[in-house]
């Protein structure tokens, strides 16, 4: 699979989907 | 104890792997789960078998050579015994889940020190749906009231009690499985009725995504997860799959994720092999080693990431396969028959 298939990736994704998620 | 010599039905070609036979126990009841422990023995710890029945659970230690012999029995006689939970990384410790239709109830059962004695403890009870020991003895478990469903983590202590308690925020589905990332402590994922994947923060509780796929594939539940270069990959398995024409009968899927746009795609799809090996019926996952046993009552086993059947365990006369179990690191495949037969093999 390629990025154009998944959108864009980020190494810290968990990171920053816990700064974005309800708390 | 002569290993037992094998012969692997392989879809294609000679196999690069293979089960080499170990040993074998018989319990005399009727099995309902087998897994490995870490046990202390003299000088270290030595890997012993559990076996389940219904009204009991008893732990087997290794006696040289290639034999075992049961060295307790815990007696469960109010509810059945429905599992074995796995706690990875504990020793002297076996989890199970007794239930009736559905789990009622964790129990663990250990070895006291201080009493010298063989005793159990309730973790949980309620209308529980889906439960998974995780690293540094943890235990994530779902449960249902007719109202809503509760995501709890309990951290376990050695003698047996729970020291603290960790609320998930819960999906509107039904969490079906659960499933550690393995080298991110904080993150675990989970499928869903609602043929999703949901991924945890368990330090603080937040439900962080939850990424549909689609119902090509109905009823999956996840086995592994891991996160390498800003995706998340999950083992996935399909109970209930039947065959179809392009891609035969389906066993376990490898898929990837993008956790930030919640796309997926998938990696590699392994099949059951053609012939009259059945259906996939239950499985378990060890790093890239899949295990299942097949409706024909055979099991298999595969190398995920090749998508390739590796090597069968056919069904012998004594009867068919009902369980298979990896143990030591992928290194031991345990297979269990119902009427208590328990085999382990070298892979």
């Amino acid at each position: 699979c390629s990025e154009s298939d998944l959108g864009p990736i980020s190494l810290n994704w968990f990171e920053e989907l816990s700064a974005e998620a309800p708390p | 104890d002569v290993a037992e010599p094998l012969t692997p039905v392989l879809p294609d070609g000679p196999r690069e792997e293979s089960l080499q036979f170990v040993s074998e126990l018989k319990d005399p009841s009727c099995s309902v789960d087998v897994s490995a422990v870490w046990w202390a023995a003299a000088g270290g710890r030595e890997l012993r078998v559990v076996t389940a029945s219904e009204s009991a659970v008893s732990l087997w230690e290794p006696r040289a050579p290639c034999c075992w012999a049961r060295v307790h029995t815990w007696r469960l006689p109010e509810i059945p015994v429905i599992q074995i939970v796995p706690l990875p990384d504990t020793c002297n410790l076996v989890c199970v889940a007794l239930g009736e239709l559905e789990i009622g109830e964790i129990r663990l059962l250990l070895y006291s020190s201080e009493t010298d004695s063989f005793k159990h403890s309730l973790v949980k009870t309620g209308n529980i749906k889906a439960v998974v020991g995780l690293k540094d003895w943890r235990l994530v478990s779902s449960s249902r009231t007719m109202q809503e469903q509760q995501v709890e983590m309990v951290s376990l202590s050695e003698t047996g009690g729970s020291k603290d308690w960790q609320t998930l925020m819960p999906p509107e589905e039904t969490v079906t499985a659960f499933a550690e990332v393995e080298g991110m402590r904080e993150a675990l994922v989970g499928t869903t009725a609602g043929n999703s994947i949901v991924v945890w923060n368990l330090k603080t509780g937040q439900l962080l995504r939850n990424m549909h796929v689609g119902y090509s594939y109905p009823a999956f539940i996840c086995h592994r997860a891991y996160s390498d270069s800003g995706l998340l990959f999950v083992v996935l398995s399909h109970p209930h799959a039947k065959e179809s024409e392009s891609c035969g009968s389906p066993a376990f899927r490898v898929v990837a994720f993008n956790p930030r746009t919640g796309r997926s795609a998938g990696v590699m799809f392994s099949c059951v092999p053609p012939g009259p090996a059945g259906r996939y019926l239950e499985g378990d996952v060890w790093d890239t080693a899949g295990a299942a046993v097949l409706t024909s009552g055979a099991v298999a086993v595969w190398d995920l990431l090749r998508g390739r059947c590796t090597a069968v365990l056919p069904p012998g006369p004594a009867g068919h396969w009902a369980l298979a179990r990896w143990a030591a690191g992928g290194a031991v495949l345990l297979a269990g028959r119902r009427d208590g037969t328990v085999q382990l093999y070298r892979y």
